[in-house]
Parts: C-alpha cells; sequence; structure tokens
C-alpha cells in the first residue's frame, strides 16, 4: 500500500536495528485518513469472503479493525489482554508468549461475539513473531468459526509470524512487509 | 442521540443498579456505523470550535475518538496506562483513581502529540467518576494546550464525573445521559 510505505519511510524511526517506531499515525497518535483507507483496502482484499466478523486486540489494532468492519459492514471484536469491568462472560482464552517480557499473558473474547460459522477476519498493526495473531486465530477455531484470513498493517517479513501463519494455512495480507531494519533502515519486501 | 438511546435500551444491560454494560456494541465488540455516527455527532457539536487534536484513552474511547478525528479531519492520540514497546519519550502524565479497585494509576502521553496552542477535543466512552477526563484534561493543560470540550458517548448523570468537570469550567456533551440505573432499569434524564 503505497501511503502506508510513504508513511513509514517518511515517519517511521527504527530502533535498535529491529523495532520500528510508527507511534505519530499508528501506535500512539493515528491517522484517522490513513486507517480509513487501510479498512478500505482490507476491505477490497477480503470482499469475496463473505467476512461476517472482524476480530482484533487492544490497543493498536481496534483503529484498523474498526476502519475495515466500517467498510465490510461487520462488527468488530477486540480481545482483551486484561480483565475489564464488563467481560466476565463465558470467555474464549488463549495464551500468547512475549519473547521480550519472557512471559505468558491470557487474551480473551466472550463467547457471545464469536459464533459458529461465523466468518472471521483477524485484524492486527504489526506482526512479528505472530503471537498475537496465533492466539486470536486460535479462539477462532475453538468457537468452531472460520478463519477467512489475517489482516496486518506492518508486517516484519525478518521474523516468523508471517510463515508460521501460512504454515498453519491461514492467508496472510500485510499492506506493508519489511524484510529488514538493519542499520536502521526500513527495507520493504519488493514481491510476494 | 436518538439511536444510541434505542441501542442502549434495547442491547444494555444493568448489572448491581449502577453499571451499565455495553459489551455488544462499545465496550468489547464495537459496531462501526454507530460510531461512525458517533463521531459525526462529537464533528458536528464541536465543528466551530477549530479543533486541531482528539485526546482519548485506551482502549474503549479509541473507536469513538477516531471516528471523530476522520470527521474533523485532527489526528487522535490515545493515552496509554501500561508502558508500550516504543513509549519511551518525554511523557506527559497523570494519576486516576479508580474507586472500585480503590488505587491510582498513571496515564501518559507524549509530549509530542500535544503542542502549545493545540485546541483539544478530549473523548471518552463513559462519564462515571469523571478521573479519566479529569486526568486528560490536566495533561492537555500541562502541555499549555486549551482543551475546547469533552465529548462523552455514555454520561452517567448520576455519578459525579459530569459536574466535576463544569465545575472546572469544561464544556462537556454527551450523546446519551443516564439519569438511573435504580432497579436495573435505564432512566435517560429528559432535558439538559
Ligand atoms: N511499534 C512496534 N511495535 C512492535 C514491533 N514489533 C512488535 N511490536 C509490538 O510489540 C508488542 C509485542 O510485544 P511482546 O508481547 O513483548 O512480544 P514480543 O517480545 O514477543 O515481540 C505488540 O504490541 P501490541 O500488543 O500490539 O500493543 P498495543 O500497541 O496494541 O498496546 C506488537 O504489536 C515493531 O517493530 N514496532
Ligand atoms: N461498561 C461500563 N463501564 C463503566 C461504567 N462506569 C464506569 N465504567 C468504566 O469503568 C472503568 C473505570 O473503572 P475504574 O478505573 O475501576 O474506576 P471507578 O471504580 O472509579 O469507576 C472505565 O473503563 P475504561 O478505562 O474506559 O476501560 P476500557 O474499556 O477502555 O478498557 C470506565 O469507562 C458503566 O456503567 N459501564
Amino acid at each position: 500500500m503505497k501511503v502506508l510505505q510513504e508513511k513509514i519511510t517518511k515517519h517511521g524511526q527504527v530502533i535498535s536495528g529491529r523495532i520500528l517506531k510508527v507511534d505519530s499515525f499508528l501506535n500512539h497518535q493515528i491517522d484517522p485518513e490513513l486507517m480509513h483507507q487501510i479498512g478500505l483496502e482490507f476491505a477490497q482484499l477480503f470482499s469475496s469472503d463473505e467476512i461476517t466478523k472482524i476480530i482484533t486486540i487492544e490497543s493498536s489494532g481496534i483503529a484498523p479493525a474498526v476502519m475495515a468492519g466500517l467498510h465490510l459492514h461487520v462488527p468488530v471484536v477486540f480481545a482483551r489482554k486484561r480483565k475489564s469491568l464488563t467481560l466476565n462472560d463465558d470467555l474464549l482464552s488463549s495464551t500468547v508468549f512475549s519473547f521480550t517480557k519472557n512471559e505468558t499473558n491470557e487474551i480473551s473474547i466472550s463467547k457471545k461475539y464469536i459464533k459458529e460459522n461465523d466468518r472471521v477476519l483477524i485484524i492486527d498493526d504489526f506482526l512479528a513473531n505472530g503471537e498475537a495473531a496465533s492466539a486470536l486465530a486460535e479462539m477462532v477455531e475453538k468457537a468452531n468459526a472460520k478463519v477467512m484470513g489475517i489482516g496486518i498493517v506492518i508486517e516484519k517479513s525478518f521474523q516468523k509470524g508471517a510463515n508460521k501463519l501460512k504454515d498453519q494455512g491461514y492467508r496472510v495480507e500485510s499492506l506493508a512487509r519489511i524484510s529488514s531494519l538493519a542499520d536502521d533502515k526500513v527495507t520493504f519486501t519488493s514481491e510476494k
């Protein structure tokens, strides 16, 4: 997605040759018009999949997901990482391992919001090791719903997440794919 | 806002006579079209205030805020409740007291994203005791920016937040105002 690549090139900051900071338009400050275009892009990629639901995870996945939901005319559910005041239903839960923190955390979605036979599009902002996306997919499977695909805003292709998800048989559509952040420089993959 | 009141009446659940659960369209599952209409409503209410920035707080404030930002053509920043991978700049911080948990927590926004003279619209999903909205307003003031108003999706008028913010001189615009949840019944305030 050209405008996204331009934003990354112009505003992205690389840290330690392996982290892309895009706090100015995606992870802290959000550019709503860009999110709207990202949502439209996901909607077009999955337009013939008869999506019935979008699933994402708090917090940075919410804006891209809700814009995709607006264009696809489907509800969006965000998995919670922590207890919330009203999330006390029967829950679907999965664990997410953090390599950085070396710890395992649980994420949850109420069973009320993923039904058997839902055709689910998973959306998230980053795809790195793929722990979060795998956990979301696992919850969809536990609900006997179908993962129609995984939409990612920024894929770090040099980490294992993309291959892991594709090896599991999922269709992964990433709007920007970064083959390297080495030397604090953003290199986009040139072909699929 | 009529369609919001209808959604609350139809899908809201009252818990213990004091909590309104709207997980089916606002706090866990999100209705994107409703969010789009909510965003438009906020944009119209603040259309002559020359808003330059919207501030909210993760997670449930993000969807309404980003839709308002889409209609007002301004960036949206969400305050973080916890450390994030890339939020390591100079921070504006404020504390939020939780009556339920009887604890104080810190929320933060990078100084990069609220500039002196920004004309800020604060948006959040619920207004109850007003701790979160007050903390967001405090951060805006610390940055020498101006709070043009506070846009709330659902105000619980029987709690002190709305009056607290108005007494501080802020303009508060709530799209649904609930005067009571007693007897597990939703009663909307009938006039301003
Ligand atoms: N900006 C940025 N973030 C990255 C990058 N690589 C991974 N992340 C984010 O870091 C978080 C994952 O951190 P950990 O759970 O500690 O996992 P990890 O060490 O195994 O990568 C996720 O944030 P999250 O759960 O999505 O957090 P939130 O922003 O939704 O709150 C993920 O999106 C990167 O290059 N740049
Ligand atoms: N559904 C619902 N929520 C209510 C109601 N009253 C307050 N809240 C939410 O509860 C959270 C505040 O809880 P606490 O920090 O424990 O504060 P409190 O006990 O002083 O109210 C906030 O969620 P938050 O920080 O916005 O969480 P998040 O959803 O953004 O993650 C607030 O929006 C209500 O009647 N219904």
